[in-house]
């Protein structure tokens, strides 16, 4: 049962995938697990969706775990899933939320890339798609959305790993969400969960040419950021990904944002280089409370802004 | 399975748009296969690379013929590899 799952530690794909299984069989009324489609290597990819009823409530999406070396953003994923599920009925705000709206949580993104780095190569990040004519593998799965696709930042070289792929939405881990989100068409929020840097962005990444809804969003952004540091102290600096962080190209939350999607994040979660893609395991639940309280703060303002 | 024994992570607090270009120009040196966590974009961030064993002297002639200055942050990634792997196999026996 999930009571035996140390959320402390980090698993393999096949333990959080039967995790999810129980997860579903704990709050049937509440979350389902739907198949989204299969990985490049065939995995299939899965996604929790926390529903009280209702077809195509306005809805959340929450994806961890798409550069597959991050590995405490798959943790966190599963922390947030866990709490989501419990507080629903306990915590007002949230049962509030979801009486309204639904979440879907893409909790292992890059399926193929997350077993990779539990059995090759720890420091893998891309998916794990052959390139004709290249002897290398994978592309950047954040370089792959068709968002200022081929931009800067973005590397045309197979053996790189921010190779953006041969065309926009190339590989199917990409194609599988974009799909999704098509299809529903009304999704509010898109919020991705990367590590490491501790920053808090939203578009763009491909131009530094502000959004439309710049104000705004650097407002939640930066009050999401303030909930999140009130936990444990962890600074979190906040602004749009091309000046925060450098122009980069092919970006999900500007795919999201382009698509209409007004609340679009990109979190970047601990630590800032202490231990950078090998955070010990004691720092996840830290790591994933405190994320809570900036998720949440941008939900509830989601919630409360609808468009 | 891949191993990083001795490879280690440095940090460099980047300190001119000169240094700027002069990692970024490292960051095309194929054969020293440096993985680069994060990127030479500002000064006001910090560089993190992974450099492989191998490649070690090199880079950190490199680095001191043009003054950049840098700190160790992972000595050996494959003690932190193991220690974490370590952690995995005695979590499952327990959740088991």
């Amino acid at each position: 049962s999930t009571r035996s799952f140390n959320f402390g530690a980090y698993h393999p794909l096949e333990t959080l995938y039967s995790w999810m299984d129980t997860l579903v069989a704990e709050h049937p009324n509440l979350v389902t697990k739907q198949e989204i489609g299969r990985s490049y290597e065939n995995r299939p990819m899965y996604v929790l969706k926390f529903s009280t009823g209702g077809n195509k409530r306005p809805a959340i999406w929450i994806d961890t775990g798409i550069h597959s070396r991050e590995w405490v953003s798959q943790a966190t994923g599963v922390w947030t899933a866990k709490k989501i599920a419990t507080d629903y009925g306990n915590d007002e705000s949230l049962t509030s939320l979801l009486n309204t709206m639904d979440i879907y949580m893409l909790i292992v993104a890059n399926p193929d890339g997350y077993a990779y780095t539990h059995t090759s190569d720890r420091m893998w990040r891309k998916t794990r798609s052959k390139i004709s004519g290249s002897v290398c593998r994978g592309v950047d799965p954040n370089r792959n959305w068709d968002a200022g696709f081929g931009g800067p930042g973005a590397s045309t070289n197979p053996c790189s790993d921010s190779y953006h792929g041969p065309s926009a939405h190339s590989e199917i881990e990409v194609k599988n969400v974009v799909d999704l989100i098509k299809s529903h068409g009304n999704f509010k929020s898109f919020i991705s969960v990367h590590a490491y840097s501790q920053l808090l962005m939203y578009p763009y990444g491909y131009t530094c040419k502000s959004v439309y809804n710049q104000a705004e969003l650097d407002s939640v952004g930066r009050a999401a950021a303030q909930k999140l540091t009130s936990l444990y102290g962890t600074k979190y600096k906040v602004g749009s990904i091309c000046n925060i962080i450098y122009q980069a190209s092919g970006g999900s939350i500007d795919w999201s944002y382009n698509l209409g999607i007004r609340y679009s994040f990109a979190f970047e979660l601990r630590d800032t280089g202490r231990y950078g893609f090998i955070l010990p395991a004691s720092q996840i639940i830290p790591t994933a409370s405190e994320t809570w309280l900036g998720l949440k703060h941008i939900m509830e303002y989601v919630r409360d802004h609808p468009y | 399975e891949r191993v990083f024994t001795g490879d280690q992570v440095i940090r460099v607090n980047v300190e001119s748009e000169e240094q700027i270009q002069l990692l970024q120009a490292l960051e095309t040196q194929q054969e020293w296969e440096l993985d680069f966590w994060l990127h030479p974009v500002s000064t006001e961030l910090p560089v993190d690379i992974r450099v492989p064993r191998g490649s070690l002297s090199s880079v950190m002639e490199y680095l001191s013929a043009n003054n950049i200055l840098y700190s160790v942050v992972i000595n050996n990634l494959q003690e932190l590899l193991d220690e974490e792997k370590a952690e995995m196999v005695v979590n499952q026996m327990k959740e088991r």
